[in-house]
């Protein structure tokens, strides 16, 4: 999956991808003080393809708000919500909307998931439907934050520990591998990167082709962006 | 439609019947619907016409009674309007509907068991752009219609190379229902689906019909001097040959980069620079100049559009950040001196066109802010030597303001919505003035032959797009037109003489009527209004005076919804006996940039969401 910070005051945006087995679960956002917890596990593709490349993508998330008693999970399949002690579920082919005392939420048939939990944090889930037939290709998620700004400053996760910004600088601008992807050198928490001007795609406004948002590439799995490495952030269960 | 959920109203025929003849289009809107209930009720006609279009016509008949609109100076109109505003009623009938339309709408109130027939006129010019005319029509029935029909003739006597036709809503079944027969200089699309073929699934009132019917096509183009038809005493001269080698471009990119600019406009403005500059052809020059407060830019100089330059200058477009105020004055001054110099060092090519292409979003707010004074600059500096582009992005900019600037610098401007597709928008509007193929074009006609003619000089012809210029002629029984071209070419000058002979209709169309009669007689007078219309905003304050007058008389003698007139319909009595004036006006592409400014909220419902900090993650 390709992780996205946009940095709306700076008008731009860091971007780094992690790849690991499939299967793999990873924390994206954990506020102990709120309770809140966020993780997803990746699938991959049907076969290999020709280039030999494992792509991997989030098919599941796990979402807990310890506090509020609200747990989530939301798979390509169906999503299902725990709350005031029952679990109901709700499902992707119906257009539909679930109103809680502490959790709102809001079904596009086929398309997404906007989740809005009490006082904390609100997020969409998008769903990418992928033709059944294709060969390589199975329907998978996107997960985008809309409003954190409520959560602690000690919220973590591979999302979460970008919630209250980021200070970076580039410069030494020079041509990439590619014409169109110029490399710099990223100075961001007391390491020097060699980073790669790219773009990634913004899913929401059209869930089929994306928007291109340009973005500074950390390579290696976001290796010196992220706090320790990918692997510290791998969990064994969903919840 | 009705304003009740469980309407007794029949819509029983909705009919779209357009008519083209060399290029202008008369487009006949008719609706009919009988009210079944056993009581009155309010009956609305909304309907959507291209903004390029003027109404000509519009009427209500109720039970055999005719209510005609009638055209009016708009100041007239305009008393009749306040009284009907103070005395609590609302009367305006056009609206703006999106980027390339206005909604006409009027409601009526039908007695029970009575029938209402609403019939829109409206008349245009097509024009050719992308080497291709279009004829838009949106339909959107609220309900099943028994007789619906989009009927359009096109008669080309030049010759129809092709016709395409399509819709939005067009499904799989509904699509062989499109009927298109081409002849040579005739082309029939109809569209005409039955109730059960209107319905959205098997049972329902819900209908499928509801978008954009859209026809494009071309004609055969001349060589020489093109195509010239003489008809009842006036003449319209087509003039886009084919095969012409397109000149070399110098243009200076000035790009606003002012905070205003910040956000998705700045990454916008750069994603479509990314595209243009690789559309660049080789032989073609280019620079680049970003304003805030301060001027910068590229290089200091125009470079030659090699593969190294246009790399170069995609890396440092993708580097533009936004920041400071807007000082268009000086960063367009920049440009002008630049191409200027680069001239007079012999750095361009000789035969080769300079353009600046201006791209800004906001009012100057530094260095010189008079708009006026800006004007005069650019006039000056420029000094007819090259075209000045203003592209206005979002509601904001002063539209009227670039409009003027570009049209006294040998350009024009036009709006950027602010939408997802800005990109696009820049990079059509480049499209559109990318590959000019002759300079100082100059249509001549014998001085004792004609009168009353159009613009005949034009700093540029466009690929893709026809010169049209339309006269009176002073004998009406000359059957032969002398005519000569001049232009600058692509290494040689452009020059043919020739002379055109009136078409004798009966053989070009054996089987038509003769409907032709006052077509080119209207495209004239359509043509002239839209020219003293230009000439009523940039000329010197006489021109301005004198323009504005004739393009009234015309607008009148025509039956032309201009900007200067409207027009005033009449609904019946109502039960307390009271008339109820309503008018229909031409809106300006300031009104419609006012609109759009106020419905901003309700467009772009999700705007917020790009403003804040965004984190996410999801799979290419």
């Amino acid at each position: 999956p390709h992780f996205m910070i946009e940095l709306s005051d700076r008008d731009d945006a860091l971007c780094f991808n992690i790849n690991d087995n499939p299967g793999t679960i990873f924390t994206l956002v954990r506020d102990p003080e709120s309770g809140i917890l966020v993780n997803g596990q990746t699938i991959g593709d049907k076969k290999i393809p020709l280039d030999g490349k494992i792509n991997t993508y989030f098919w599941r998330f796990g979402i807990i708000h310890r506090t509020l008693g609200v747990r989530l999970e939301v798979s390509t399949h169906e999503i299902s919500v725990f709350q005031d002690g029952k679990w109901v579920k709700l499902l992707w082919s119906d257009t539909g909307s679930l109103k809680g005392p502490n959790v709102d939420l809001l079904v596009k048939k086929d398309r997404s998931l906007t989740v809005t939990l009490k006082d904390s944090v609100k997020f969409v889930i998008l769903l990418h439907k992928v033709w059944q037939k294709h060969p390589y290709h199975q329907d998978y998620l996107g997960f985008y934050t809309l409003d954190s700004h409520l959560l602690s400053p000690a919220v973590h996760g591979l999302l979460g520990q970008f919630y209250h910004g980021i200070e970076y600088e580039v410069t030494d601008l020079r041509p990439g591998e590619v014409p169109e992807k110029p490399d710099a050198t990223m100075f961001v928490k007391g390491q020097e990167l060699n980073v790669t001007r790219g773009w990634q795609r913004d899913f929401r406004r059209n869930v089929k082709v994306g928007e291109n948002v340009p973005c500074w590439f950390i390579h290696s799995n976001g290796t010196g962006l992220i706090d320790g490495d990918a692997a510290d952030y791998i969990v064994s269960g969903l919840f | 439609s009705t304003n009740e959920a469980t309407s007794q109203v029949e819509v029983y025929s909705v009919t779209v019947e357009c008519t083209v003849m060399s290029r202008f289009a008369h487009t006949v809107m008719t609706s009919k619907a009988l009210n079944k209930a056993n009581s009155s009720q309010e009956i609305f006609f909304e309907v959507d016409l291209p903004k390029t279009a003027f109404i000509t016509n519009f009427s209500m008949e109720i039970e055999g009674q005719v209510y005609a609109g009638e055209v009016k100076e708009k100041e007239k109109a305009k008393k009749q309007y306040e009284k009907a505003v103070s005395s609590g009623q609302t009367a305006g009938l056009v609206k703006v509907s999106g980027r390339k339309m206005e909604k006409f709408s009027v409601s009526v109130n039908i007695a029970a068991n009575s029938n209402v027939t609403f019939t829109l006129t409206y008349e245009e010019l097509l024009q050719r752009k992308l080497g291709h005319y279009e004829i838009l029509t949106r339909v959107k029935p609220k309900t099943l219609v028994q007789e619906f029909q989009i009927v359009t003739n096109i008669f080309e006597p030049q010759g129809i190379t092709f016709v395409d036709a399509h819709a939005t809503f067009l499904s799989n079944e509904l699509l062989p229902l499109v009927d298109k027969t081409v002849t040579d200089k005739k082309a029939h699309i109809s569209f005409s689906p039955t109730v059960e073929q209107q319905r959205k699934c098997p049972g329902c009132d819900g209908t499928l019909i509801d978008g954009d019917f859209v026809i494009k096509y071309d004609v055969n183009r001349a060589k020489g001097f093109g195509d010239i038809q003489i008809v009842n005493g006036y003449f319209v001269h087509f003039f886009a040959p084919p095969e012409l080698p397109r000149l070399p471009k110098n243009v200076v990119f000035v790009i606003d980069r002012s905070g205003s600019m910040g956000g998705r406009k700045m990454a916008q403005t750069r994603e479509a620079m990314l595209e243009i500059l690789k559309d660049l052809h080789e032989e073609d020059h280019f620079a680049l100049i970003l304003f805030d407060n301060y001027i910068t830019g590229w290089r200091g100089s125009l470079s030659k559009a090699t593969k190294e330059n246009v790399d170069e200058a995609r890396v440092y477009v993708r580097h533009i950040r936004d920041d400071g105020g807007t000082n268009i004055n000086d960063a367009v001054l920049t440009g002008v001196r630049m191409l200027v110099h680069d001239r007079k060092e012999k750095r361009l090519p000789e035969r080769s066109s300079d353009m600046i292409i201006l791209m800004t979003d906001g009012m100057p707010n530094y260095g010189e802010t008079n708009l006026q004074k800006i004007q005069e600059n650019m006039r000056f500096a420029i000094g007819g030597n090259m075209s000045l582009f203003c592209l206005g992005f979002g509601d904001d900019v002063d539209y009227s303001f670039l409009d003027v600037m570009g049209k006294q610098n040998k350009g024009l401007a036009r709006r950027i919505y602010e939408a997802s597709d800005s990109a696009v928008q820049l990079q059509g509007f480049y499209e559109d003035v990318s590959s000019p193929l002759l300079l100082e074009v100059d249509l001549r006609y014998p001085e004792n032959a004609v009168d009353s003619l159009t613009t005949n000089h034009f700093s540029q012809l466009f690929n893709g797009s026809e010169i049209v210029v339309a006269g009176r002629l002073t004998d009406n029984d000359l059957d032969n037109l002398p005519v000569e071209v001049f232009g600058e070419g692509f290494e040689e000058k452009y020059e043919v003489q020739g002379e055109a002979s009136a078409l004798n209709w009966n053989v070009v169309y054996p089987d038509e009527e003769y409907i032709f009669g006052d077509f080119t007689e209207r495209l004239w007078a359509y043509l002239t209004i839209q020219q003293l219309l230009d000439k009523s905003k940039s000329g010197t304050p006489d021109e301005k005076v004198n323009a504005t007058a004739k393009a009234l008389d015309m607008s009148l003698q025509y039956s032309f919804v201009t900007p200067l007139t409207s027009m005033v319909v009449i609904k019946p009595e109502t039960e307390d006996g009271t008339e109820s004036p309503l008018i229909a006006d031409k809106l300006t592409e300031e009104q419609r940039q006012q609109a759009d400014k106020m419905a901003y909220p309700v467009l772009t419902p999700v705007s917020n969401t790009y403003s804040s900090p965004s984190f996410f993650v999801d799979g290419d």
